[in-house]
């Protein structure tokens, strides 16, 4: 469990940077 | 989460990998009678605030400047969520660091990472329907014009006719192919496909329909209601396929976790 929350929160950073750039990519 | 409801296959690479490890964690976190002490999360915790922070300064940027009126209004409320969520993982890490047993401290870390999946996902839905939006107005640029097809009654305006449909086409075959190709529901992306295709087909036939009709004007010949039934029924059917398209690109699946 303890290695699962880390790559977890690895994993979440990941998606949250992903979004920022779909973000910042879209078209207005 | 089944794989449909995630829309498209660009949802579904961005939210499933967190949507696993949260679901296997779960089953863990509900099992688990682990005695071990959590190791400190501060760091990647803290990684991931100033993540959420970032995404949250760019997100509004975005929804302030936006065109798209639904946009702008449904982007906010999901940041929120996001931003609770990711209180939620720090307050647990600092209820680690007192206590590296604590059970509430875990729940809060299995909560915390929900809502950032549940925030997300509301999120990328709320961007995928603007998209959408996008492509209908094409769809619908398309229709506009076909409905000037009814009053053309010269060679000429056939001319210009043609000369403004092609590009709006051209770009709506572009945008409605491409969205097939993202989306992950089979039937719908098939459905996309066979109306583009009949719709294709129709082209050639209206502008035919419309020469023969302008001809017999012009030329003062028999048949003139017939050509113009003919050159209307083209133009319906095309106007079906146009509208059978929009009602795709609009459809939400039955399982979706909107």
């Amino acid at each position: 469990i303890r290695v699962g929350y880390e790559q977890l929160m690895t994993t979440v950073r990941r998606l949250i940077n992903e979004l920022e750039n779909q973000i910042l990519t879209r078209d207005s | 989460m089944p794989t449909t409801s995630y829309r498209t296959k660009t949802i579904h690479s961005i939210l499933d990998p967190v949507a696993q490890q949260v679901g296997q964690l779960v089953i863990l976190h509900e099992q688990a009678e682990d005695g071990n002490a959590m190791t400190d999360l501060t760091s990647p915790i803290k990684i991931v605030d100033q993540a959420v922070s970032n995404l949250v300064v760019v997100g509004k940027q975005t929804a302030s400047t936006s065109k798209d009126e639904i946009l702008r209004r449904e982007m906010p409320p999901t940041f929120i969520k996001v931003e609770k969520s990711s209180g939620l993982l720090v307050e647990a890490s600092d209820m680690l660091k007192q206590d590296p047993y604590s059970v509430p401290a875990r729940k809060k870390l299995i909560d915390g990472a929900r809502g950032i999946l549940q925030g997300t996902s509301e999120l990328l839905f709320v961007f995928d329907e603007s998209e959408v939006r996008k492509i209908v107005k094409i769809c619908e640029g398309v229709l506009q014009l076909l409905a000037v097809s009814e009053v053309v009654d010269t060679m000429a305006d056939i001319l210009t006719f043609v000369q403004s449909l092609t590009p709006v086409v051209t770009n709506m075959n572009s945008q409605v192919a491409a969205r097939r190709e993202e989306l992950i529901n089979a039937s719908h992306a098939a459905q996309l496909a066979q109306h583009l295709e009949q719709f294709q087909r129709l082209i050639p036939l209206l502008v035919s329909s419309m020469k023969i009709y302008v001809a017999i004007l012009d030329q003062g010949k028999p048949g003139k209601q017939e050509a113009w039934e003919n050159r209307t029924y083209v133009a319906s059917k095309m106007i079906y396929h146009i509208q059978e398209i929009i009602r795709v690109l609009q459809a939400v699946d039955d399982d979706s976790f909107r």
